[in-house]
């Protein structure tokens, strides 16, 4: 595992997500399920919680729009970057953007929405990406069965070395 | 004198200047008299990719690198900010 330059990480245990907007390609409640899940892998193994809110400015916020959406940083269209996320931080820190000229899914299909969200959650909270191919944080996509999906050791790890553990050992 | 037949396509040659441009460095730069600079900076960011992702380190574009370059990915870049 890797982190950002300095690493940077949230300095509170309570951290505030805003979804705002959403992907056509999957229901509203199925989205926030999906984000949700994303950041339980991190709680069950750091002693950071996660809440949604739906006004105001979050320390998280989130969206899903094709092409150039607000940043410097324009999306590419279907394939190649499929999303990205700012290290923690005031502002725009935390900040996670998918590309909606992909399709999402909840399965083996086209891009699963939690395999993605997860990863832009590790960098949210301070994760560079990893070398280790079984890691989460690598670079490319890969599918992986997300059924009683858990945090791999190597992200575990170095979210623990920011943010210690739910569960002291 | 003899020369060696690129491996890649002109395509991917620019498929790959975009991606270590993106997430390893500044390769692009097209101005003649740093020329000479962006083709080193073109192969140390390939030998860095290369690196990254467990390839073998030529710091020459073929196809296997391109492959990976391929791949659906993060759009953070693998080079610490």
């Amino acid at each position: 595992y890797g982190h950002f330059h300095g690493k940077p990480r949230w300095r509170k245990t309570l951290i505030t997500y805003r979804i705002t907007n959403y992907t056509p390609d999957l229901t509203q409640s199925q989205v926030d399920t999906a984000i949700g899940q994303a950041f339980q892998l991190y709680s069950d193994v750091t002693p950071l919680n996660f809440k949604q809110v739906s006004s105001g400015t979050a320390d998280i916020m989130i969206l899903f729009k094709g092409g150039s959406h607000g940043d410097f940083y324009p999306f590419d269209g279907r394939g190649g970057v499929l999303a990205h996320a700012n290290s923690p931080g005031q502002g725009q820190g935390g900040d996670t953007h998918f590309d909606d000229d992909e399709t999402w899914t909840l399965t083996q299909r086209s891009v699963n929405l939690l395999l993605v969200a997860a990863h832009e959650f590790g960098h949210a909270l301070g994760l560079d990406h990893s070398r280790d191919r079984r890691a989460l944080m690598y670079p490319t996509y890969q599918y992986v069965n997300t059924n009683g999906y858990k945090l791999p050791d190597d992200d575990r790890r170095g979210v623990q070395a920011l943010y210690g553990s739910r569960t002291p050992v | 004198a003899p020369t060696i037949a690129p491996t890649v396509s002109p395509e991917e040659q620019d498929l790959a200047e975009a991606y270590l441009s993106n997430f390893y460095g500044d390769v692009g730069v097209t101005n003649s008299s740093v020329r000479r600079l962006a083709k080193s900076s073109f192969n140390l960011d390939l030998q860095a990719m290369q690196a990254f992702f467990g390839l073998e380190v030529t710091g020459v574009l073929n196809n296997e690198t391109v492959e990976v370059m391929k791949a659906p990915r993060c759009g953070v870049s693998d080079i610490s900010r």
